[in-house]
C-alpha cells in the first residue's frame, strides 16, 4: 500500500508538473509519510523479533534441510497439546531430563576438510560450534543422536555367533586433543550397548560436555564417537554401521538425513522474567 | 421507566465481551521463509463491552465489579472494567535462527483462551 501510494504521489506530482510547471508539495509529504511509515514497520518487526528472541530477522539458505527429529518433536508437541490441553510452555521428551526446558536447537558437527579426515572406521572426532545459543538460556539436557543402518547378516561372514551381533556405542569428552606425538584425552561420557541387525537412532548423553562448552568455548574440543566390540576389540565388520562420516558414494539428501545430530533443550528465562 | 428501556436497548446494540477470531498468517508478513511451522495461528481477541451488572461467564474480578457498580451510577467518574484476555495458551514454532539452526520453542501467552472484564 505504502509503495502504491508513494507512486500515485510521484505521478500526481509529475503531472502538475506537466500542466502547470509548478512543484508540488504532496508527493514529498507523501514520500515523508511513506518514510516514516517504512520506520514504524521496521520497528514493529524488529519488536517482535526480539519478542522471539532473534537479533535481526533470519535469512535462510534456500536448501536447508529440516531434521526429522526436530520435525517429529513439534508434531508431538502438537498431538499433546491438542489432546491434554496443556497450558505450560515446557517440552517433556519421554526419558530426557528436561524439566523446564522451552527451547530445543539442533546442531550439525563441522564436517571435516578433505586433509583432515580421518582414516579410522571404529573412532570419529565430531565438533560443535554451539556459540548460537544465547546466555539468557538455561542448558536442561543435551543429546547426541546418532543413526545406525542394519547390517545384514549373510554379507558379512565374520558375524557367526550371538555375541557377534553386539557392539557398544560411546561418547567421549575430547579433553586435550590428539597430537603427532600423543593420542587424545578423553573422558567417557555415555555408552550404548547396540544390536547391528537392527536400524535406529541412538541417543548418547553429552550434557556435561555441552554445559562445559558453553561456559569455555576454548575448552570445546569436540566429542569422540567409538564404535567397539562388547569385549572392547575394534569392529571387524567390512560394511558401515553407524553413520558417522559421508560416504562416497552415498548422496546428498541421505548424509543430510542421517547424519549425527546434537540436540540441547534449554530454557529460555527471558520471557518468565518479562511476566513475573 | 423510559430510561431503562433505552438502557435495555443500548445493552442489546453494544456486542458483550467475547473472544473473536484472528488467524495471523506468517506468509502475509513474509515470515514463511524462517519459521517452518505452523503457517499462521489461531491468536484470537477480545473485544466487546463489560456491561452493569457483570454476568458470572464474563469472568470478572472483585474490583471489575465494584468499578462497573461505580461506573453505572457515575459514568464520569470511573470507566467500565476493560474486555482482555483472562487466560492465554503456548504456541511451539519450528523456525531456523539467524545462524540456520533449527529451532523448536514454545512461546508463552500466544493464543487467547479466554476473555473477561477486568
Amino acid at each position: 500500500q505504502e509503495t502504491a501510494l508513494l507512486v500515485a504521489g510521484n505521478t500526481n506530482n509529475n503531472r502538475r508538473e506537466d500542466y502547470t510547471g509548478e512543484t508540488s508539495e504532496k508527493g514529498t509529504t507523501i514520500r515523508e509519510n511513506s518514510g516514516q511509515r517504512t520506520k514504524d514497520i521496521q520497528a514493529l518487526e524488529s519488536s517482535l523479533l526480539k519478542m522471539f528472541g532473534l537479533g535481526s530477522r533470519p535469512r535462510p539458505r534456500k536448501k536447508l534441510e529440516i531434521p526429522q527429529y526436530m520435525l517429529e518433536l513439534y508434531q508431538k508437541q502438537m498431538q499433546i497439546r491438542d489432546s491434554e490441553e496443556i497450558m505450560g510452555g515446557d517440552i517433556n521428551v519421554r526419558g530426557k531430563f528436561t524439566g523446564s526446558a522451552n527451547t530445543v536447537r539442533s546442531f550439525h558437527h563441522l564436517e571435516p576438510k578433505v586433509h583432515e579426515a580421518q582414516s579410522s572406521t571404529d573412532k570419529v572426532t565430531l565438533i560443535f560450534n554451539i556459540s548460537s545459543v544465547p546466555e539468557e538460556e538455561i542448558l536442561k539436557a543435551a543429546e547426541l543422536r546418532i543413526y545406525r543402518e542394519q547390517i545384514l547378516q549373510h554379507l558379512e561372514p565374520s558375524l557367526k555367533r550371538k555375541r557377534d551381533f553386539r557392539y557398544k556405542l560411546e561418547a567421549h569428552e575430547v579433553i586435550k586433543p590428539q597430537t603427532k606425538n600423543r593420542d587424545s584425552i578423553t573422558r567417557l561420557l555415555d555408552t550404548k550397548i547396540i544390536d547391528i541387525r537392527n536400524s535406529s537412532w541412538e541417543s548418547l548423553d553429552l550434557t556435561p560436555a555441552v554445559v562445559k562448552w558453553r561456559t569455555t568455548p576454548r575448552k570445546s574440543h569436540g566429542v569422540e564417537v567409538h564404535f567397539i566390540r562388547l569385549d572392547g576389540r575394534p569392529s571387524e565388520l567390512k560394511s558401515s554401521h553407524v553413520r558417522l562420516r559421508r560416504s562416497i558414494n552415498g548422496d546428498d539428501s541421505t548424509w543430510q538425513a542421517q547424519r549425527p545430530l546434537l540436540v540441547t533443550y534449554s530454557d529460555d528465562t527471558r520471557s518468565k522474567r518479562t511476566k513475573r | 421507566e423510559g430510561k431503562r428501556r433505552s438502557r435495555s436497548h443500548k445493552r442489546k446494540s453494544k456486542e458483550q465481551c467475547r473472544r473473536h477470531a484472528l488467524y495471523v498468517d506468517f506468509k502475509d508478513v513474509g515470515w514463511d521463509d524462517w519459521i517452518v511451522a505452523p503457517p499462521g495461528y489461531q491468536a484470537f481477541y477480545c473485544h466487546g463491552d463489560c456491561p452493569f451488572p457483570l454476568a458470572d461467564h464474563l469472568n470478572s474480578t472483585n474490583h471489575a465489579i465494584v468499578q462497573t457498580l461505580v461506573n453505572s451510577v457515575n459514568p464520569s467518574a470511573v470507566p467500565k472494567a476493560c474486555c482482555i484476555p483472562t487466560e492465554l495458551s503456548p504456541i511451539s514454532m519450528l523456525y531456523l535462527d539467524e545462524y540456520d539452526k533449527v529451532v523448536l520453542k514454545n512461546y508463552q501467552d500466544m493464543v487467547v483462551e479466554g476473555c473477561g472484564c477486568r
